[in-house]
Order: C-alpha cells, then sequence, then structure tokens
C-alpha cells in the first residue's frame, strides 16, 4: 500500500 | 508523533477510561447516552477495518484495539448488565441514530476520496465521529444535573479534537503532511459541537459551581 494513503491517525 | 497527537490520544484514551470507570465502579450510568454509545462503537468498527489490512505501528494497533473494545464493552455494560442496566433512562435518551447514520452514509457515498468498500466505510465513519456526540449531548442538556465523571467525559472528548486540530496544523508545517479536507471539515464541525459545552464547563469551573447546562 502506498505510504500516503495509509491512516497513521486514530 | 507530535505532542499535540500524543496529548489528543491520551485524552481519547483518558476519556473511555473515566466512563469506563464510572460504569464499572459506581455500576451506574445516569446521564450516560447509549446512542452516543452506540454510534462511537459503530464509527471504530467502521473505521478500523485496516487492522487486518495494515499495520502502521504496535501504538497505532493496540490503541485501536482499545477503542474497539472500550466502546463495546460500554455498549455491553449499558445494555447487559444487570445491575447497570437498570440506571440507564431511556426516556431522556431518546435520539434517533438513523438520523444520524443516514445523512453519514449518504454524505460518503457522495463525497469520498476512492470509491472502495473501505475507504467508503473509512468516510463515514470520519463524518458520524463528527457527530456522534450528539445524543450525549443533548441528554446532557436535558437531565440538568450532571455528576462529575459525565462531565470529565464530555471535556475530555472535546479536548481530544481540539487536540487532533493542532497537531493537523503542527504536521501540516513541520512535516508537510497534508490531511485530506475531509477529514479537517468534519473535525472542524466536531470540534464546534462542544464550543457551548465547554463555555459553561469553564464557567462553572471559574466560579466553583456544579456544571448545569442551561436549557
Amino acid at each position: 500500500i502506498d505510504q500516503k494513503d495509509q491512516k497513521d491517525e486514530l | 508523533m507530535n505532542i499535540f497527537r500524543l496529548a489528543g490520544d491520551m485524552t481519547h484514551l483518558a476519556s473511555v477510561l473515566v466512563l469506563l470507570l464510572k460504569i464499572h465502579t459506581i455500576k451506574s450510568c445516569a446521564g450516560v447516552s447509549l446512542k452516543t454509545q452506540e454510534l462511537y462503537a459503530l464509527v471504530f468498527a467502521t473505521r478500523y477495518l485496516d487492522i487486518f489490512t495494515d499495520f502502521i505501528s504496535v501504538y497505532n494497533t493496540v490503541m485501536k484495539l482499545i477503542f474497539l473494545g472500550s466502546s463495546f464493552s460500554i455498549v455491553w455494560y449499558i445494555r447487559r448488565h444487570k445491575i447497570v442496566r437498570r440506571s440507564y433512562d431511556k426516556e431522556q435518551d431518546t435520539f434517533r441514530h438513523y438520523f444520524l447514520v443516514l445523512p453519514c452514509l449518504l454524505l460518503a457515498l457522495l463525497i469520498h476520496e476512492k470509491f472502495t468498500v473501505k475507504e467508503l466505510l473509512w468516510t463515514f465513519s470520519i463524518y458520524l465521529e463528527a457527530v456522534a456526540i450528539l445524543p450525549q449531548l443533548v441528554l446532557l442538556q436535558r437531565t440538568r444535573n450532571i455528576d462529575n465523571l459525565t462531565g470529565q467525559y464530555v471535556f475530555l472528548l472535546g479536548a481530544y479534537r481540539s487536540l487532533y486540530i493542532l497537531n493537523w496544523i503542527y504536521r501540516y508545517f513541520t512535516e508537510r503532511h497534508f490531511v485530506h479536507w475531509i477529514t479537517w471539515i468534519a473535525g472542524l464541525v466536531q470540534t464546534l459541537l462542544y464550543a457551548d459545552f465547554f463555555y459553561y464547563y469553564f464557567e462553572s469551573w471559574k466560579n466553583n459551581v456544579k456544571l448545569q447546562l442551561p436549557a
């Protein structure tokens, strides 16, 4: 998966 | 991870723990809106589907599991626990779920980044989280007598949302990290919903009197 598509917030 | 984000997550965690503590130790859910708690359970269930597909960090996964577990436990307590359920005031907690869920579902179908199941559910959860506190705010206004823990719970949730906004501003300037405008608008709406509550919360704190919302 593309890094910028990762939702790292909760 | 910046200080605003960490503080935001910690106040969010604290809000849930305060509520669980109240329910578990006092065995009472007086003043707590089951509608809001069910909406939060739905928010987390639709947003955190990515625990099966992406790994971001141990912190991220653990926090997601805590929010899922705590929201479903709170719903379980209010619905099923033989002592706690007696203190639930069904007559006052009348907000309709579908009144919030349907518009959010529709909005997610219309305004989203990508048309995939996961992305639509994520967008839906963002919209729903923005308004999920409404049944609780309506209930607070109705019950008049707000106990300390319920007041703290709503205050901590509001603090969490405010800190997330500071986190986005900070990330924009330091990492050039762009939060999608869908998230921005939903986040701003959500934070503004607490403005009125905050006003009365600080007034009661300043004057050292019990928190009461005007009818």
